[in-house]
């Protein structure tokens, strides 16, 4: 899954 | 960004807030756990290490400077400014016992075989244990300063409003952050016997005190 590379939160 | 992480980031800004506050007030750390504070500084600096090549937005990016220095501001409280006040005789947890499974886990739960990832991985594992010497400490001496409760408090919410969070965000984006949720479940549980006696207690204005 890429999107869980984004790491947007804190 | 959804209301269960805004107000999640709210506690969490208000625990640090609360401690620093509690410390600068009675110009003491006693009660406070100078291992969980400096385990927080570690799960920081390795998760926001993203902060020099990865922009979110500038929120983001003010809260990963807010929660790196202000816990570094902690340790510098503890450390020197009222060093005397803190008790290293009754922090007495093994931090190893938290950061090797933590490393270790980081290894073998990741999302890429990079530096950055693992770090990103070992900061999660990390966080979710990092409260133990705080609570090893509290459970040591039976009884502690509103205040400190009121910390241990809102950081437990904090991490608890982020499943909501990815809960949301798993409906409404397609969003999966397995590692995270994980790690947060495991967090939470390590609050659970904290929150019985916060909410039989705390709540109904009576002091906090272990049974």
């Amino acid at each position: 899954n890429t999107d869980s590379k984004a790491h947007d939160e804190l | 960004m959804n209301i269960f992480r805004f107000l999640a980031d709210l506690s969490h800004m208000a625990s640090i807030v609360i401690l620093i506050l509690q410390i600068r007030k009675t110009k003491s750390a006693a009660g406070v756990s100078y291992k969980t504070q400096f385990l927080y500084a570690l799960v920081f600096v390795t998760r926001y290490i993203d902060i020099f090549f990865h922009y979110v937005s500038l929120y983001n990016t003010f809260m990963k400077i807010f929660f790196v220095t202000s816990t570094i501001y902690i340790l510098y409280l503890m450390r020197v400014q009222y060093k005397p006040s803190h008790d290293p005789n009754i922090d007495t947890f093994r931090i190893e016992y938290i950061i090797a499974p933590s490393a270790v886990l980081a290894l073998i739960i990741n999302h890429g075989y990079t530096l950055y990832e693992i770090l990103w991985s070992f900061s999660v594992w990390l966080e979710s244990g990092a409260i133990l010497p705080q609570l090893f400490m509290l459970q040591r001496t039976g009884e502690a300063e509103t205040l400190t409760v009121h910390y241990i408090f809102a950081l437990g919410i904090y991490r608890l409003l982020y499943i909501p969070n990815w809960i949301y965000r798993y409906v409404t984006e397609g969003r999966v952050e397995p590692i995270a949720f994980l790690a947060s479940l495991i967090q939470t549980a390590l609050y659970s016997d904290f929150f019985y006696i916060y909410y039989t207690k705390v709540m109904q204005g009576k002091k906090f005190e272990l049974p």
